[in-house]
């Protein structure tokens, strides 16, 4: 599907649902831990998907692991780290994507694999 | 930005990559040119040159558009979602997802579409990890894992050209300057005032 331009795509390819594959989980904003929702296993499966959580039979319980999980996507992309769907978070989980895994086999050098000081503080460092 | 696990790139004597499409895709020269502008973006930067085969059995890089289930355990998901995935060197395939309404060269930002995702911004993500780099923490990088829909990002931004240099090292005929342009439409959806990415 080629277009020279976005005008040129007939009406006929545009999806129903404008807001993407993921927009479902827009529907967990607020969730917290303890917590037992429809829904939670599918974030569970995208965030095993793109290497945030060990592969497990996946409930829809908002266990230590989605919790950990949602933190380090957190620290990936720079959001505030609290461990909880909050608003900000699912608006950048639901966006398109490349489907590399943002970590590969347990190890990433995105923000959460990079060593922070004792203040919590990340060091960009680079050798020479 | 990052790297795969054990920081693999292509090996050092190997500086004059070829790269080729996939024949069943029938890809007019309109999308071959997005994938050429996309090549240059990189090789500006380091000293390495890409050159189109017709060979693709042969070629060094190979760039297919595929739906669904094709047969490399990663199965496409359909419109939006995810757009495209690469594998680490010297692996050297590209795929894209075909079911996406790929915006060859007009304005995405313009778009009254939100399905629509311009070509050349997720061609030179892709390309990154197909040279090594993994994904970036910062918003401003190609190597950022998503991109917003009528979002238009090809330029390498600083993060992207110091990673690729660590692999590479530097293009002599660089001159140190990389800037990032980002357009959006209003149908950009990121509430924290940034860029965009994949």
């Amino acid at each position: 599907r080629f277009f020279p331009n976005s005008s040129s795509i007939p009406r006929s390819l545009i999806p129903t649902n404008p807001d993407g594959k993921w927009d479902a989980f827009k529907n967990l904003t607020g969730c917290h831990a303890g917590e037992n929702v429809d829904g939670l296993a599918n974030l569970k499966n995208y965030l095993h998907y793109f290497g945030y959580i060990d592969k497990n039979n996946f409930t829809d319980e908002f266990d230590d692991n989605l919790k950990s999980a949602i933190k380090t996507y957190q620290l990936n992309y720079n959001l505030n780290t609290t461990g909880e769907l909050d608003g900000q978070t699912l608006e950048q989980i639901v966006r398109p994507r490349c489907g590399v895994a943002d970590i590969v086999n347990g190890t990433s050098s995105m923000n959460s694999g990079k060593k922070t000081t004792s203040s919590g503080i990340h060091i960009h460092a680079v050798n020479h | 930005y990052s790297f795969f696990p054990g920081t693999p790139r292509w090996p050092a004597g190997k500086t004059d990559l070829t790269y080729a499409f996939l024949p069943a895709n029938n890809l007019p020269d309109s999308v071959k040119a997005v994938f050429s502008r996309a090549f240059q973006k990189w090789s500006a930067v380091i000293p390495l040159t890409f050159t189109e085969t017709s060979s693709y059995v042969v070629a060094d890089i190979r760039i297919g558009f595929h739906s669904g289930d094709h047969n490399d355990g990663e199965p496409f998901d359909g419109v939006l979602g995810t757009l495209a995935h690469a594998f680490s060197p010297p692996t050297g395939i590209l795929h894209l997802d075909g079911d996406e309404n790929w915006v060859v060269d007009g304005d995405v930002a313009a778009s009254a579409v939100v399905s629509a995702v311009d070509l050349e911004s997720v061609a030179v993500h892709e390309l990154g990890h197909v040279l090594g780099l993994g994904h970036s923490s910062e918003r401003e990088a190609i190597m950022y894992p998503t991109i917003s829909t009528g979002t238009r990002k090809v330029d390498l931004a600083g993060d992207d050209v110091d990673g690729i240099q660590v692999l590479y090292g530097s293009n002599p005929n660089y001159n140190g300057s990389a800037t990032s342009t980002t357009t959006t439409t209003t149908q950009e959806r990121d509430t924290s005032g940034g860029g965009s990415r994949f």
